[in-house]
This record gives structure tokens, C-alpha cells and sequence, in this order.
């Protein structure tokens, strides 16, 4: 595990004796290499460690030891500094209607995801409603439907209607009429290369005027994200990330750059496919499963 | 002078970087990486005093990939398989398997498009009855395609679902039984234990590992637990159409050794692509 293999390399270096600057470079490139196994895009990763060179070198670390736990905690540091130090909640307020729109790239969980969100928000009092757009997935009204249904709330759809547009302003239109005060927009998969489908987020934005945008992003996804989600950004303003698949055994770390690098903190993570396998972003959690 | 660890640590170093940064997996970059250098060490292969020792480096990581994407056998010929089985009588197996979302239905909807134009018959086995909408999913590719799904209850037994699409296609004389199977995370020992039941009982004649192009440095731990725990004989890795090098499927390649039978370059049946091996090289290490 990355955690295994980052103490050792703290261990083997630190053990040597007195810290000097080879020590410590040589400590770099192991929690390098170890962050770019976790995910973590090239040049967020090399960030981190120069920063945790800079200060390993210039601060007063203790004798023997306990200087291995400065210095882990110091690479500690320096990741939940660059994941947010607390936990962010959603932007929506009581009193009235909000509408969430959800978008990321091809099966990466929205639909999913969207089910759990809904189940999280009834149990705290909201009165949600969920709208399908996504139109280009066989069978994607259904699967929002069970899962909807599931969590006990209502879903708007229609499959024979090919227009995500009137989708989106039908099923918000219904939704507020009958007094839903969280309204979940799920779209169709789409990655940065596929225009058309970008526009098409972009129009949905503009009709919505969504209270938030949550990117959800596959926990597995590896270098690329950063890039992804840097585009996802440009066409709207993602306000938030939701992680799925940590279930598994992908440390997130794809999910980190992309958070570092469009500024959207991640609100909550999927740690399965059940609708209770859902849980706000944890920041010291998080950096603890990084690192082992 | 014979080149040596000193000459060749920090370029192949540099290499290696590149290759993780054009998405090959850590363990994958770092192990082909060292593998080169030590052998252009071993072979105590000479140069030119102070001539750049990175063109014959590149040329050999190059050379090392490319064995590494091309399987030793030659690739799988499915058409060919199938025809083989139909001869003796017998169906013709595929089993799908991979972690949630990488888009193995979709992937089997692509292929059966294949089969059909090549005059083959297909019968779906809706094998995925746990997740919502799935059944739904594959029965609506089914009905655009002409093919038909047998399915069962949501929550039915998979392994059943597969047999009794086996034995439709023994009754109507079916050249393909395609199975599609839930997603599920490969260190989930009773989801794996099931699809291996389901592979056991069928016989399968293919096992394919659909992979997702943009997963990271996980995608060779999935690989790997599919791959010595139910058994894999081909891959497909799909989202190649978004914006990637292509590292992942170096990553698969070189962890499971199995033909890279097509890429999945979009979401229309006609969007699976023949693997070209020497495309992929140039992504790589350009
Ligand atoms: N194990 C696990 N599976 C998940 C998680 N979140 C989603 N999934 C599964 O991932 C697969 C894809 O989920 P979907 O919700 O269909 O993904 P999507 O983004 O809506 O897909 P598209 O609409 O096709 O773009 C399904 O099998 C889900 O059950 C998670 O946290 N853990
Ligand atoms: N752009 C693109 N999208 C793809 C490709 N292959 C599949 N998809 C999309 O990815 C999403 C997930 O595909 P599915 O076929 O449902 O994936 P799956 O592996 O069967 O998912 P689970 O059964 O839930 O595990 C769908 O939106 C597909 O259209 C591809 O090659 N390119
Ligand atoms: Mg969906
Ligand atoms: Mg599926």
C-alpha cells in the first residue's frame, strides 16, 4: 500500500543518521513516486514534495526518531493543505427551491450517486425531486426511476422526449409546482472531446441556473483527471466534487488534482453501490487512506 | 564507452516520468524502464564518448513496449473461434467482466453489432441482475439490434440467467451467447467468487476484461485479481475517444499478457476500434 511503502522510504532515509539535503531529496523521490501511485497528477505531485523538501530542510526537526514523525507529519501537512481543511457543505439554503445539477464523465456514478445524494438530503427534511436528461443512455430513465423510488422520492422523466433542454425545464417546472425544495438534475456522460455534448451542458446551465454543479468523478481516474476536470470547469462553474468507487482499492488521488486544480472542494464520497454507501468528504480521512 | 548505471539512471529516469505522465501505471512504467536499462547494460552495449545516450535509449524503450502490447501467440481471431465452435456444434461463449462503469454492456452491445455484419447469431444473457436499470439497458440494445435477451427477475441468479441463454442457443441454433455481467470491485471476494461461477458453468470460451482508458494506476489491480481470480483471455479498453495517451492499456497488457482485441472509441455501436500497436507506442514515447 502506498502508506506501507511511504513509511518505509521515511524509515530507510531517516534512519541514516543526521539529515542532509541527499537525504532528503532521495526521501523526495520516494513520496513522489508513492504519490504518483495514488493518482496524484505529475505536477500537483511534484509540487507537494518540493514543499515537503523546503521544510523538512528548513525547519528545526527533532533528534532520532521522532524525527520520522515530523517529517510524515509534514507530508501530512502539506496534502490536507492542498485537499481544503474542512469539510464544505452544499450550497443550498431552506426556504427555497434549489436545483443541483450533476454532470462528469461516462460512468463514473452520477446516476448512482444521485439516488444516495437524494436518500442523504430526505433524511435531513428535504423535499427532493429528480429529473433525467440524459437521453442518450438506453434505459438511464429507468435506472433514475428504481433508484429514486428506493430513496422514497419522485422522479420526472420521459424517454420519447429527445431534448435534454425541455427535459430540464419540464421536470423543474412540475418539481417546484409541487413544492420540492431540491430539485437533482442527472445528464448524460460526457468527456471534454465530445463538443456537442459540452454545449449541450453549457445550454442545460444556462436554462437551470443550477445552485450547484457537482462534478462526480471516478475514483479510479488516473492522470487525466486534472485535464478533465479543468474543461468540465471552463464550460460551467462546478462548485463541488463527489468521489465514487473508494470502495475499491484507488486511493483518489485523480479526484485530489482535479479539486486543487478547479478549486471545487469534494463534498462527499461513494464507498459502494447502496444507497447508504455515502458519506461527506472527510479531508484528514481522506489523506489518511493516501497515505496508508 | 560501454554504457552503465551511471550514464543510464537519470535518462531512463526521465523516460519512465514520461511514460507515467502519458498515463501508464507506476509499477508498469518503472518495471519496463529498469528491464531496458539493465539489458543495455548486460549487453555491454557501447557508444560514443559524450554522444546523447536518450535516442538509443528511447529507441529501445520503444522496441520493449511494443513487445509488451503485441502478444507472443499473434492476436485472437473471434471470427475464426466462432466459426470453429460452430462446426462442432457448440455456441460460442463471451462472458464480460470489470469493475462498475467501465462499460462492458455497452462494449458487448458494439460487438454483437460486429458479429451480426459478419453473419453470426447472437443471443443476450442479462446476467446482471443486481444493479438498477440494467436489464432494462441490455434489453433496449438488444431490441435496437434485432438481438434477443433472455433475462430473469432483478435479483435472479446470474449463473442461471447465463445457462438458460446456453441452452436457447443450443434449441434455435445460436452461433454466439454473449454474457453481460454486473460491475463489481475486484477485491470483492463474493461478487468475484459469483462471476467465476458464472464462467465455470458456461464454459466460457472468452473471458474479455473491459477496462476503462482513464482509470490510473488501479487499473493494474483490477487486471490482476480478474485475471488470476476468474481468468481473462482478451481485453477491450473503452473511453479511448476521450482525451488519453493510451497508458492504461500498456498497464493491462502488461499485467494479464492477453491480446488487446478493440478499442471503445465512443458510444455508437460502430465505435470499437481495431488495436493498433504501433499508434500506441507513439502516444506513449513519441
Ligand atoms: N462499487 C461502487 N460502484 C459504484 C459507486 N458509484 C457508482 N457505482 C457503480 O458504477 C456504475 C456506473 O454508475 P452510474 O450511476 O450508472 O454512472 P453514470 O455516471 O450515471 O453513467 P453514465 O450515465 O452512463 O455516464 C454502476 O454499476 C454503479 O452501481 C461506488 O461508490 N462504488
Ligand atoms: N465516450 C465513450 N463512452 C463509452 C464508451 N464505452 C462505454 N461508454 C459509456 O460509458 C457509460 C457506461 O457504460 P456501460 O456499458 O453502462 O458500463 P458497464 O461497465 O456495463 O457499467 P456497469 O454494468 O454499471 O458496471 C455509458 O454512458 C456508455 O455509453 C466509449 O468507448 N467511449
Ligand atoms: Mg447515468
Ligand atoms: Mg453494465
Amino acid at each position: 500500500s502506498l502508506g506501507k511503502s511511504l513509511n518505509s522510504a521515511i524509515t530507510k532515509v531517516l534512519r541514516r543518521g543526521p539529515v542532509d539535503a541527499d537525504l532528503i531529496r532521495e526521501l523526495k523521490n520516494d513520496i513522489f513516486k508513492a504519490l504518483l501511485e495514488a493518482d496524484v497528477e505529475i505536477n500537483v505531485a511534484s509540487e507537494v514534495v518540493n514543499r515537503v523538501e523546503q521544510r523538512s530542510l528548513s525547519e528545526k526537526l527533532p533528534p532520532g526518531l521522532e524525527r520520522n514523525k515530523a517529517v510524515i507529519n509534514i507530508v501530512y501537512e502539506e496534502l490536507t493543505k492542498i485537499m481544503g481543511d474542512r469539510a464544505y457543505p452544499l450550497n443550498i439554503q431552506k426556504g427555497k427551491t434549489n436545483i443541483i445539477m450533476v454532470v462528469g464523465i461516462q460512468g463514473s456514478g452520477k446516476t448512482t450517486t444521485i439516488g444516495k445524494l437524494a436518500n442523504f438530503l430526505k433524511k435531513q427534511k428535504w423535499n427532493v425531486g429528480l429529473v433525467c436528461t440524459d437521453t442518450w443512455r438506453p434505459g438511464a430513465y429507468e435506472q433514475l426511476l428504481q433508484l429514486g423510488t428506493n430513496a422514497g422520492v419522485d422522479v420526472f422523466g420521459d424517454p420519447k422526449q429527445k431534448n435534454a433542454i425541455k427535459l430540464a425545464t419540464k421536470g423543474v417546472k412540475e418539481f417546484k409546482k409541487s413544492g420540492k425544495d431540491v430539485i437533482i438534475v442527472d445528464t448524460a456522460g460526457r468527456h471534454k472531446e465530445e463538443t456537442e455534448l459540452i454545449k449541450e451542458m453549457k445550454k442545460l446551465d444556462k436554462k437551470l441556473h443550477p445552485d450547484e454543479i457537482i462534478l462526480v468523478i471516478d475514483g479510479t481516474l488516473g492522470q487525466v483527471a486534472k485535464k478533465q476536470a479543468l474543461e468540465f470547469k471552463k464550460a460551467t462553474d462546478i462548485g463541488s466534487i463527489i468521489v465514487t468507487k473508494l470502495d475499491g482499492t484507488a486511493k483518489g488521488g485523480g479526484a485530489i488534482s482535479a479539486s486543487v486544480s478547479t478549486g471545487a472542494p469534494i463534498k462527499f464520497i461513494g464507498t459502494g453501490e447502496g444507497l447508504d454507501d455515502f458519506e461527506p468528504f472527510d479531508p484528514k480521512k481522506f489523506v489518511g487512506r493516501i497515505l496508508g | 564507452k560501454q554504457l552503465d548505471e551511471k550514464s543510464l539512471k537519470e535518462p531512463i529516469q526521465e523516460l519512465i516520468e514520461l511514460m507515467i505522465a502519458n498515463e501508464v501505471a507506476v509499477e508498469v512504467a518503472t518495471e519496463i524502464g529498469e528491464r531496458v536499462k539493465r539489458e543495455l547494460i548486460e549487453a555491454g552495449t557501447e557508444q560514443e564518448r559524450f554522444k546523447d545516450v536518450r535516442p538509443l535509449l528511447r529507441e529501445a524503450l520503444r522496441k520493449a513496449i511494443k513487445e509488451v502490447i503485441t502478444p507472443p501467440g499473434g492476436g485472437i481471431d473471434l471470427f475464426e473461434e466462432i466459426r470453429k465452435k460452430r462446426e462442432e456444434g457448440d455456441p460460442y461463449v463471451i462472458v464480460m467482466e470489470g469493475i462498475n462503469g467501465t462499460g462492458k454492456t455497452t462494449t458487448m452491445a458494439k460487438l454483437a453489432h460486429k458479429f451480426q455484419k459478419a453473419g453470426f447469431s447472437v443471443v443476450f444473457a442479462a446476467s446482471d441482475t443486481f444493479r438498477a436499470g440494467a436489464i432494462d439497458q441490455l434489453s433496449k440494445h438488444g431490441e435496437k439490434l434485432g438481438i434477443k435477451t433472455i433475462k430473469h427477475q432483478q435479483g435472479g441468479d446470474p449463473t442461471a440467467v447465463a445457462i438458460d441463454a446456453l441452452d436457447h442457443a443450443y434449441a434455435k441454433g445460436i452461433d454466439v451467447v454473449m454474457v453481460d455481467t454486473a460491475g463489481r470491485m475486484q477485491n470483492n471476494d463474493n461478487l468475484i467468487r459469483e462471476l467465476k461461477k458464472v464462467v465455470d458453468k458456461t464454459e466460457a470460451d472468452m473471458r474479455i476484461f473491459v477496462g476503462d482508458s482513464l482509470a490510473g494506476n488501479d487499473v493494474i489491480r483490477q487486471a490482476r485479481e480478474f485475471a488470476d481470480r476468474v481468468g481473462v483471455d482478451a481485453v477491450i479498453m473503452t473511453k479511448a475517444d476521450s482525451d488519453v495517451k493510451g497508458g492504461a492499456v500498456l498497464s493491462v497488457a502488461h499485467t494479464v499478457g492477453k491480446p488487446i482485441l478493440y478499442l471503445g472509441v465512443g458510444q455508437g455501436y460502430d465505435d470499437l476500434q481495431e488495436f493498433d500497436a504501433d499508434f500506441l507506442v507513439d502516444q506513449i514515447l513519441p
